[in-house]
């Protein structure tokens, strides 16, 4: 597919941003989807100590294999104890069954060996997967290229911008929002916040 | 398919992020359509490491779920309105990012050419007006309106008067509330984003003389506001509080056909 950002949405693009200490993006080339053949498809973005992580979920009832071990994962460690997230795009793992559920976590836990907590009895990284529904993953192609992505992680705005434009399906243009805050009580602390988002179709969200 | 991964380098204590996101959902990703189809995959993940809060300062949470010697109270963790200025600081923070977000999506909807808002006013009920914003925002027939520049208020009226809990009045089911929804009480006005003066369709009930020039000039622009009062309180005197709903979302053009027709299992 062709990826170039069209002009009238190049302004909603940033070229720049201020970034959340300790956490890190990347991404890489899977090739889920035959027809990509050199964007890529895995982002990883990874906290380098473990934290706290919560999600919410869609309320659709043929949840994804990806929503159901997550929200899984969410509830074993009483978001407690998370490293981050790995994503891919290219194949949602929608209506896969066991084995889907199967491939969901074996993406997880690739991405937890990369950052040596295999060892962990309930994995540390949450998984989201987008695009096309009831096939099954490629899964070797993925935890292979997992340790890729991993490798090519990073603090700067080319890594998030990276990982943003990773997990697009019919996008036209990465979204990445990242802000500076302060709060009250400390005033003289800034905060980052940042926030990476892909949709274009079947968005009508109502999750809890 | 919705994804949305969100980090902070704030402390947020792991029993408060639940209900931190979801509130920031409620009017940011969960107002936003632009097919009216719900994923299987929708997923917002936030994580706070914590990297950046000083040594000594506690992760926000809700007040209440601390004693006074700073322990974790492990029985009612209930969220209440918070009066801590730092989580309203922080619950805005969030809010505000999710909503430019998720504003994002609707801008990038498939095929889209229009982006937008649509803010609905009842004196009654958040969730009337939420249903009523729903429907019209899911509305094909408002949605081609929209894409061929036709002020259309017939098929924004339309889309409210079949609204859940609008139809059903004049109770809401389970609850026996009389919602007082009459149509002719309904105000439809196009706010253009320039700053100019709105554009009145209808007024109570009653269709005004619309310019078409300036409905076609309010339409040309890429960024569209409609402005719906329903009014629904008949014993209003005017002065009161009122409830607002605001949705976000697309037209709907040739091109959303053409991706989806092509868009393989």
């Amino acid at each position: 597919a062709e990826r170039s950002i069209p002009a009238a949405k190049q302004k909603y693009v940033p070229t720049t941003g201020t970034y959340p200490k300790g956490f890190l993006a990347g991404s890489a080339h899977a090739g889920v989807k035959a027809s990509n053949t050199k964007y890529d498809d895995v982002a990883l973005i990874i906290s380098e100590k473990p934290c706290p992580a919560t999600a919410i979920f869609t309320r659709n009832l043929f949840k994804a294999a990806p929503v159901t071990v997550s929200k899984d994962l969410l509830e074993q460690r009483r978001s407690e104890g998370f490293r981050g997230v790995v994503v891919n795009s290219g194949c949602a793992n929608a209506v896969t069954g066991i084995e889907g559920r199967e491939n969901a976590r074996a993406m997880s836990t690739a991405a937890d060996a990369c950052a040596g907590t295999a060892a962990e009895d309930v994995p540390q990284t949450l998984v989201m997967s987008t695009g096309i529904i009831g096939q099954q993953l490629p899964i070797d192609k993925i935890t292979s290229t997992i340790p890729k992505a991993y490798t090519a992680l990073g603090s700067d705005h080319q890594h998030w911008m990276n990982a943003a434009q990773a997990i697009c399906t019919t996008d036209t243009f990465p979204k990445l929002i990242s802000r500076t805050f302060t709060l009250p009580s400390h005033p003289k602390t800034t905060y980052s916040i940042a926030g990476m988002t892909k949709g274009a179709g079947m968005i009508h969200p109502n999750m809890a | 398919t919705l994804l949305a991964i969100v980090c902070t380098d704030a402390a947020v204590h792991p029993d408060s992020m639940q209900t931190i996101l979801r509130e920031a959902a409620n009017t940011t990703f969960n107002s936003i359509s632009v097919d009216g189809d719900t994923s299987t995959n929708d997923t917002v993940a936030f994580f706070a490491n914590a990297a950046a809060t000083p040594e000594g300062v506690q992760p926000l949470a809700y007040p209440e779920m601390y004693s006074k010697n700073g322990r974790l109270k492990k029985k009612d963790l209930r969220p209440t309105p918070s009066t801590d200025p730092d989580h309203i600081a922080f619950q805005a923070a969030l809010t505000d990012l999710m909503r430019d977000l998720a504003k994002l999506i609707v801008r990038d909807g498939e095929g889209a050419t229009k982006f937008v808002t649509i803010r609905v006013r009842s004196d009654k009920n958040i969730m009337v007006a939420k249903r009523a914003a729903v429907s019209i925002a899911t509305s094909s027939l408002v949605k081609t309106a929209l894409y061929g520049k036709d002020a259309n208020w017939g098929r924004i009226l339309c889309a409210i008067g079949y609204a859940p809990m609008l139809m059903d009045s004049p109770e809401i089911p389970m609850r026996s509330t009389p919602v007082g929804f009459e149509p002719e009480n309904t105000s439809v006005s196009f706010i253009p984003t320039d700053g100019s003066e709105e554009l009145r369709l209808l007024v109570r009930g009653e269709p005004e003389k619309v310019d078409e020039a300036r409905a076609k000039q309010i339409l040309e622009a890429e960024d569209l506001e409609i402005l719906v009062n329903l009014d629904d309180r008949p014993e209003r005197t005017g002065d009161e509080d009122q409830r607002e709903a605001v949705f976000w979302t697309c037209d709907f053009s040739h091109e959303y056909v053409t991706i989806n027709g092509d868009y393989r299992t």
